[in-house]
């Protein structure tokens, strides 16, 4: 009998995007997602957020499972 | 599991059955809706431990390509699926990756190091472990194992935001700059793990930094097998860096192979064993 428990191997995407001239986008652009938007894609990924940072640069998320 | 988010580039990596690439089509909408449009796209994946749990669209990595071969943008029309094979039969790397524009360049040119250890030390693994009604919520328990285990130690300029689950298991991303790291862990005997992943830029003068932190990551864990992937946006030696930095430590160096990606460059991917302790 096949014995399942968690699986730790995750799955990893990235994906770079590219916007037009408008300043705000290019220091903001993906950024400017509001937290509706990041859990209705986590929804579709089935998992939510449960901490979160972030500075000058980027947001960084942890996220359940 | 982890989320980075920067203004062009997006990072999602997650564990269990989670059903990652379902995150594409809803992205793409929200980032269409703020002029942007997607331009190069790369999936990463090890050998799961259990792939008859996996949902659609992971049940199979041709499965995952066709998924994403189906929704993405026409225009993304240099595309390659490879898997990167190693000694072990149950270790391989999974790539796809896609773009626009073949000759498209990350700037400035960085790399990124994935590392997955399995059968970790029990002893190290252990540590993962909450106490039971230790009376803390999950951000107070992260702090304590970050401390306890010496993750904090791996780089320690950055600042990181940590979580203890109940009754196991961990997660952490580090925030030092623009760059981000992150480790998760699933300490349980049977099937332990733990990832490590960082980013660097090839032309920082800090080589003695990624040994140096990579001897700390397999000491944290000892695990007796890891896999490293490194994704190189040029040639680039960075790669050399690992036998370099874990064989004094014990761990010997089983598999060695590259192949090169559209938008990604080139990965190498090695397998280690350990030797002695």
């Amino acid at each position: 009998m096949a014995v399942s428990g968690f699986e730790g191997f995750e799955k990893r995407l990235e994906l770079h995007f590219s916007g037009d001239d408008d300043p705000l986008v290019l220091h903001m652009g993906l950024r400017l997602l509001d937290f509706q938007s990041i859990q209705q894609v986590l929804d579709a990924v089935q998992c939510n957020v449960i901490s979160a940072i972030g500075n000058q640069y980027f947001d960084a998320y942890v996220l359940s499972e | 599991s982890s989320l980075f988010v920067y203004p062009t580039k997006l990072i999602i990596k997650t564990c269990g059955t989670t059903q990652l690439l379902k995150s594409v089509p809803p992205l793409m909408s929200f980032a269409r809706d703020l002029g942007l449009s997607l331009c190069a796209c790369r999936y990463t994946r090890g050998s799961f431990i259990f792939p008859k749990a996996q949902p659609f669209p992971h049940t199979s990595f041709k499965e995952e390509v066709f998924y994403l071969e189906q929704n993405l943008p026409v225009n993304l029309c240099y595309r390659k699926a490879s898997v990167l094979p190693s000694k072990m039969a149950a270790h391989s790397w999974h790539v796809f990756a896609a773009t626009t524009d073949r000759t498209y360049e990350l700037v400035p040119v960085t790399f990124t190091m994935e590392i997955c250890m399995t059968e970790l030390d029990r002893v190290q693994a252990r540590k993962f472990f909450r106490r039971a009604n230790d009376g803390k919520n999950g951000d107070m328990a992260g702090g304590e194992m970050t401390q306890l285990t010496g993750i904090n130690d791996i780089n320690p300029s950055a600042i990181i935001c940590d979580f203890a689950f109940d009754p196991c298991g961990y997660s952490m991303n580090g925030v030092d700059g623009d760059r981000y790291s992150t480790v998760h862990v699933t300490p349980e005997d049977g099937y332990s793990y733990a990832s490590f992943e960082c980013v660097g830029a090839i032309y920082d003068d800090h080589h003695d930094n990624i040994d140096k932190m990579l001897k700390k990551v397999v000491q944290v864990f000892k695990p007796a097998t890891f896999s490293v992937s490194t994704t190189c946006s040029i040639d680039h030696d960075v790669w050399t860096h690992v036998a370099h930095a874990v064989e004094p430590l014990g761990w010997k160096c089983r598999s060695c192979v590259m192949d090169k990606f559209p938008a990604a460059g080139s990965v190498v991917f090695q397998t280690f064993t350990v030797g002695r302790r």
